[in-house]
């Protein structure tokens, strides 16, 4: 699922 | 990292170090509102829980310690600096920004991808930040004219968020099951917020005067 990817954006 | 998230970032960053740059530097917190400082300390401190579980990379634990720091001493400066302190127009700055915190907690507890203590924080994150500049907008408006850092701040942290939109554009079409629609319509809702700003602002800053 797409929100499992790391929240890399501040 | 995109050319974009990079300017973004950057805008950022640098109307971040403006308002330091002003408060710091003249001792003044003349036309700047406290109550969107408080909330921005809130949108940093949600947003950024995750900043010793999760490392991503040297950048951007870098720059959310840089955010969490400057937003937090901003409201220090702001509320006990002795000289800085006097210039706060707390008479004009009444907004009722705890009115804001608690719809955007409602909301997220409602609209999240998650439901996790992290995520529905990160989620409330981005709708109060969405929504945070609204006090300074105010007090803006009854203070009428502001001086240039002022306005160079709003400007910057206003134009931030729209990068950040031309970078999710830009992810959206280079990477696959890039979508994330609660950031995209809080971002948007927030750099539309900043329309009427834009416009008073091409016309008077760049003609060399100050805001009015």
């Amino acid at each position: 699922r797409p929100s499992m990817i790391k929240k890399d954006e501040l | 990292m995109n050319i974009f998230r990079l300017a973004g970032d950057m805008t950022h960053l640098a109307s971040v170090l403006v308002l330091l740059l002003k408060i710091h530097t003249i001792k003044s917190c003349a036309g700047v509102s406290l109550r969107t400082q408080e909330l921005y300390a809130i949108v940093f401190a949600t947003r950024y829980l995750d900043i010793f579980t999760s490392f991503v990379s040297v950048y951007n634990t870098f720059m959310k310690l840089v955010f969490l720091g400057s937003s937090f001493s901003i409201v220090w400066y702001m509320r006990y600096h002795k000289a800085v302190h006097r210039t706060y127009d707390r008479e004009q700055d009444t907004f009722r920004h705890w009115f804001l915190v608690l719809p955007c907690l409602v909301l997220a507890l409602l609209i999240h991808e998650k439901f996790t203590f992290l995520e529905v924080l990160w989620t409330f994150s981005l709708y109060l930040e969405a929504v945070a500049i609204l006090p300074q907008l105010v007090l803006l408006q009854r203070t009428r004219n502001i001086d240039n850092l002022t306005g160079q701040y709003i400007f910057l942290l206003g134009g931030y968020r729209g990068l950040y939109i031309l970078n999710w554009i830009y992810r959206y079409f280079t990477e696959p099951h890039f979508v994330h629609w609660i950031t995209w319509i809080a971002g948007l809702v927030q750099t539309l917020l900043y329309a009427d700003f834009f416009y008073y602002y091409f016309l008077r800053f760049i003609g060399g005067r100050g805001v009015e």
